[in-house]
């Protein structure tokens, strides 16, 4: 199975 | 205030048709560098940004920083009623509670004003850092939108693979598997029609079609799509514009 990453865990708030 | 005057209604209306079905809400923020927005899907695993820049407008005047809360599902609504060619004006007080929408045909002396409500969104911006990409790819929009469209027939997922001879597409479904390769071509007549690749590096990645898919709504902004790849990070999907860019990204499935 592929699991789907999140845009928040490669960029941060500023 | 301001007031950003558009020569052609069109350029609002594509990037809102680029956008409305990833983003439903989102601000519109204008400051002295013109008009940007930056919003993630809501399962947050795509992120748009785009840039309007003051030459998209002329004239350009935004005295201090104003984020306009839209709804562009309304926005959309209030652009069907201007046509692709008129002017297209947008207004707004220092702190306002509408957005002032005035479009104009030369043709026939013709002025239609409306305004839109905005609405408090507390929205936070994300740092995007300068990647430097494994892999860099241009290539015609429509065919991207092709690709994406045909291998979302057969499944959820498609990997590409970029590599100093082409750029590959594939993926496997429950009915079967398809791929799609285009190889690097320069085509000095129809530039557009090329498929650039600029590699560093070999790489492959898997994404969700349903993204690239939508994401594909964009093709109208600009004849080519660039693609920048590199492990482990998001995929960078650029379509310029004249004066400004809409960029999405996407985040990468994990491997097996």
């Amino acid at each position: 199975a592929k699991g789907q990453r999140t845009i928040s865990s490669f960029f941060a708030p500023k | 205030m301001l007031e950003a005057r558009l020569e052609q209604a069109a350029v609002l209306k594509k990037v809102v048709d680029a956008i409305k079905d990833l983003v439903q809400d989102c601000n519109f923020d204008c400051n002295d560098s013109g008009i940007q927005l930056q919003a993630m899907d809501n399962s947050h695993v795509a992120l748009v940004a785009m840039h309007l820049k003051t030459d998209a407008f002329s004239p350009y005047r935004c005295d201090r920083n104003i984020a306009l809360g839209i709804n562009l599902a309304s926005l959309q609504k209030v652009l069907r009623a201007a046509q692709n060619d008129d002017l297209l004006t947008l207004k707004a007080e220092d702190a306002p509670d509408v957005l002032n929408l005035v479009f104009e045909s030369a043709e026939n002396d013709r002025i239609a004003e409306y305004d839109i409500k905005l609405m408090d969104i507390d929205q936070e911006h994300l740092g995007i850092p300068d990647t430097e990409y494994a892999a860099t790819v241009t290539m015609p929009s429509s065919e991207f939108q092709r690709i994406c469209r045909d291998l979302n027939a057969l499944s959820e997922s498609v990997s590409i693979e970029a590599a100093k001879e082409g750029i590959k597409f594939s993926c496997q479904g429950d009915i079967g598997s398809g791929a799609v390769t285009l190889r690097q071509n320069n085509n000095v007549e129809k530039p557009d029609l090329s498929t650039i690749i600029e590699l560093n590096e070999p790489v492959g990645l898997t994404f969700s079609l349903k993204y690239l898919v939508n994401f594909c709504k964009a093709s109208s902004l600009s004849n080519t799509v660039k693609l920048s790849l590199s492990a482990e990070v998001p995929l960078l999907i650029e379509y310029k514009m004249e004066s400004g860019y809409v960029r999405f990204y996407l985040a990468p499935k994990i491997g097996d």
